[in-house]
């Protein structure tokens, strides 16, 4: 690996980012 | 087994029996019935029908009936377990079972990859990514080049798509996910072990005379 190149995130990581993936809506009042 | 009385909640229409429920899931008998108290509450929002449709659905999540987002819209297909376009309780205790803090790791990575399987293929394709990951920028307001896109698109699949066909299938994605453990992070739901706390009241509509585990 070369230790210049930036760390990328992967898509699944960005994807997870989205409030409509938590469900926790679900037991907030 | 604990001995059962006829009480109203055995007449509403989405209601299941919760011993059975219980042995199916990763929930005890007195959670399946406080999840019962959460659903009346969602399927009766909008149309009293003992049935979550989608609009429901969302309400209960968002606070707002109208987000439409792909995220959204994939969830409620899942939860939607016999495809009748509305969640019933038992497709509600089952899916969010899921979800809980103590079950299979195995069911999270099954559901996690029909969650991203968009079209059901049986394949997380490129361009399935490519469509959530420019949902996920809409919703975030987040800005990126489609370059930029391309690039992570590359690198995710280089990682997961470990015969290069372009696709993940389930195994790529069981070692990806192993490679990766945040990846589950959205498929546990803390809330899910104090259930009976948050919804204290199952008791007074509990039909077991004692708890069954």
């Amino acid at each position: 690996k070369n230790p210049d190149s930036p760390t990328l995130i992967n898509a699944f990581q960005l994807i997870g980012m989205s409030s409509c993936l938590d469900l926790s809506g679900f037991f907030e009042k | 087994m604990g001995c059962f009385h006829s009480t109203a909640s055995k007449q509403f229409p989405g209601h299941e029996d919760p011993v059975i429920l219980a042995s199916q899931t990763a929930f005890s008998v007195s959670e399946v019935e406080a999840l019962f108290e959460l659903y009346k509450s969602i399927s009766s929002s909008v149309i009293d029908d003992g049935l979550i449709n989608k609009e429901e659905f969302q309400l209960a999540l968002f606070k707002n009936r109208k987000k439409e987002n792909l995220f959204a819209n994939r969830i409620f297909e899942l939860f939607d377990v016999k495809k009748k376009g509305v969640i019933d309780f038992g497709d509600f205790v089952k899916s969010l079972s899921v979800f809980h803090p103590n079950a299979p790791h195995e069911d999270k990575i099954d559901f996690s990859f029909k969650l991203y399987d968009l079209d059901g293929t049986g394949f997380i394709e490129r361009q399935e990514v490519k469509q959530m990951l420019i949902a996920l920028l809409c919703e975030s307001g987040m800005k990126l080049a489609d370059e930029t896109v391309e690039i992570i698109l590359d690198k995710t699949f280089l990682e997961a798509d470990v015969n290069q066909d372009g696709k993940i299938d389930k195994s790529e994605w069981q070692n990806f996910v192993r490679q990766n453990p945040s990846l589950l992070k959205i498929m546990t739901l803390p809330y899910l072990r104090d259930i009976t706390t948050t919804f204290p009241s199952f008791v007074f509509h509990s039909e077991v005379d004692e708890i069954v585990t």
